[in-house]
């Protein structure tokens, strides 16, 4: 049986870092 | 039965074995809130930030799509991201939650709410992004 880990279900959204 | 388009990942899938940061297993459909937080605060990469959803519209590529656009972090970041219309979120104190929950019950067989505007998503970021 496959296990993923965690972090793999929630998207990564990076904000843009302007400065 | 049904089977979920190859674009989808598998761990949303009911039943999938998803293993927190601490070594815990558990469902993908008996996650909580706390999972996620406690999980990113045992992380030394990954930090947990807050997307709330500020629109939903119909991809104009495909009707299986839908473009969501998130305002993330204390600095309300605009982002956007086109998924697959049964693409489950984590809300905040609710749970998997997607565009088009029907579909994602029929697929995926994972309970799932209608994800709206105004919403809070969990969403990651890389905790030394500086």
């Amino acid at each position: 049986v496959p296990v993923f880990p965690w972090h793999s279900l929630v998207p990564f959204l990076a904000p843009t870092q302007s400065d | 039965s049904t089977v979920a388009p190859p674009s989808l990942p598998p761990y949303f899938i009911k039943g999938s074995i998803i293993q927190l940061a601490d070594g815990e297993l558990k469902r993908v459909e008996d996650l909580k809130t706390e999972d996620f937080i406690q999980s990113a605060e045992i992380s030394s990469e990954l930090k947990i930030d807050s997307s709330t959803v500020e629109r939903i519209e119909g991809s104009h590529t495909s009707p299986n799509f839908a473009v969501v656009q998130f305002s993330v972090g204390e600095h309300r970041a605009q982002v956007s991201v086109e998924v697959l219309v049964e693409y489950p979120f984590f809300v905040f104190g609710q749970g998997w939650s997607s565009c088009c929950p029907d579909r994602t019950t029929q697929l995926l067989e994972l309970p799932c709410t209608k994800l709206s505007v105004g919403d809070v998503c969990i969403s990651l970021t890389l905790k030394n992004l500086r």
